[in-house]
């Protein structure tokens, strides 16, 4: 790029458009124009303000064979587009375009606005670059109006004049990687998936084994690159299959694929036309039921007919007393529901209907903080302490069936 | 009917000496006679405007020059003045 020192010594510019082409409708030159001036406010410190009357800095005009005398004479159809002066007094800055030419907005004829763009660099200061790629090249060449013809040399260019523009966005702010251990960290769904309990937050999500001490931590678009950002409840039903909800869509996923003809409308559920989104989603493993929490209430749903319960939706402090609102995620684990709201978990035992433990959300993962405590470390202890007794074993299952059986019953019975 | 083509080498000296003109800024008063016999402010000037467009620097009019001169483009000379 070149360019001519000092340019404008001043950042506010005015304008005037002293007369039209009859190629284009008025208001379609004017856009070109204010567009062509904003391309350069957009990454220089610069304000152009349009005036209807006096002198304005930069005098924009049709003209046909001016400049004669000068060696920039406009030269009929083709061969010279437009022409301006560099910034300056009385005729500097001004900015002629050939009426000779057939001024478009769009391809069919020369694109006004490029043209324009490139004539407000030189009122602007600069002069022409030599890189083929940069607007301000000497020679006509259409580009997609919809992107920015602007390239880094442009840019440089104005900016060695100018400096940057405020307004230029910074650098894409890097989107916030959540922490694990962090003790504010909050899930927006978790479920489980298999042999694994997978936690959903913003883009990403950690992913627990039964067996194995490891917590990953991966894009959810590495698994499914389909599925949305930020989804809002998920739960695993009896048939392999994962039900991922996010506003009144959800998807379906086997193992590692997104089943065809998803996402289907939440409606197809049985949810009535006012629920917008799901909070939470949990399936019993015993009963074969599926319960989803929006705001404080929840619905019910029968995996085996496939259909929403009647007499749905309930309050949620009817069956699950003393849990948080609102329910962000829910899952069962053994015997036990987990619900989590903000940062705080509710171990619920569905059998006795009362909290069992409140947890910090993040306690699945290994923090050194939340270990002792960790439902997830004591699943561990309990593995370990198999080895010990069979008859420990036996005793533990015999009081789980007991348990189960009783809980079944129950909730026939409810 | 073959264009002659003593013709069109004055045409195209013409439009070069035009365009090396008028964005070149080629000087050509008070060299007339340098001008006649060598042809040197000619051919620095076609050598600058060729450097410029990133075409092979020959100092001759050759058909990628020519074809360069022949694009529409902005009437403000490529040299400062």
């Amino acid at each position: 790029y070149g360019y001519t020192l000092p340019g404008w010594r001043k950042h506010r510019i005015t304008y005037r458009i002293l007369n039209y082409t009859p190629d284009m409708e008025n208001s379609d030159v004017e856009e070109a124009i204010q567009k062509a001036l904003e391309l350069w406010s957009k990454v220089a410190p610069l304000t152009f303000t349009r005036i209807s009357k006096g002198n304005a800095d930069i005098m924009v005009a049709f003209r046909t064979r001016v400049h004669g005398k000068c060696p920039r004479q406009f030269d009929g159809p083709l061969g010279v587009l437009g022409h301006a002066f560099p910034p300056g007094p009385g005729i500097g800055g001004d900015t002629h375009f050939d009426e000779d030419e057939n001024w478009t907005k769009d391809s069919s004829g020369f694109n006004l606005f490029l043209v324009a763009a490139h004539e407000f660099g030189h009122s602007l200061g600069l002069s022409h670059s030599n890189d083929p790629s940069a607007l301000m090249f000497p020679n006509y060449a259409f580009i997609d109006p919809s992107k920015s013809p602007l390239s880094q040399d442009d840019i440089k260019g104005i900016q060695a004049i100018y400096g940057s523009s405020s307004k230029v966005p910074a650098k894409p702010k890097r989107p916030t990687i959540p922490q694990a251990c962090d003790p504010n960290l909050t899930f927006d769904a978790v479920t489980t998936f298999r042999r694994e309990v997978v936690f959903f937050k913003d883009r990403h999500l950690w992913r627990i084994y039964y067996e194995v001490s490891e917590v990953e931590f991966e894009l959810i678009s590495s698994f499914w690159p389909s599925l949305p950002d930020d989804i809002q409840a998920a739960y695993e039903n009896n048939r392999d299959e994962t039900l991922i909800f996010k506003d009144a869509n959800f998807w379906k996923i086997n193992s590692y694929a997104i089943l065809p003809g998803y996402p289907k409308s939440i409606y197809d559920l049985g949810f009535p036309r006012h629920t917008k989104k799901i909070d939470a989603a949990l399936f019993n493993r015993i009963t074969r039921k599926t319960y989803f929490f929006v705001e404080d209430k929840y619905w019910r749903y029968d995996e085996i007919n496939q259909s929403m319960e009647k007499g749905y939706p309930r309050r949620i402090a009817r069956l699950f007393p003393g849990i948080g609102l609102p329910v962000d995620a829910a899952f069962q684990y053994k015997r036990f529901f987990y619900f989590f709201s903000g940062t705080k978990q509710f171990e619920f035992n569905p059998v006795t209907r009362n909290i069992t433990r409140v947890l910090k959300a993040n306690s699945w993962f290994q923090c050194q903080k939340t270990l002792n405590s960790s439902p997830y470390n004591s699943f561990s202890q309990e593995k370990n302490s198999n080895s010990k007794s069979v008859q420990v074993i036996s005793r533990k299952s015999f009081i789980l069936l007991i348990y189960n059986i009783t809980y079944l019953l129950t909730e026939i019975y409810r | 009917f073959p264009a002659d083509p003593k013709t069109e080498h004055e045409e195209s000296r013409h439009l070069a000496q035009a365009y090396l003109d008028q964005f070149y800024t080629l000087e050509t008063e008070g060299s007339h006679l340098i001008q006649n016999k060598s042809n040197v402010p000619l051919d620095g000037k076609l050598r600058e405007m060729q450097a410029f467009f990133g075409l092979t620097v020959t100092g001759r009019l050759d058909s990628n020059t020519l074809e360069i001169m022949k694009q529409p483009r902005c009437g403000t000379p490529d040299v400062g003045q």
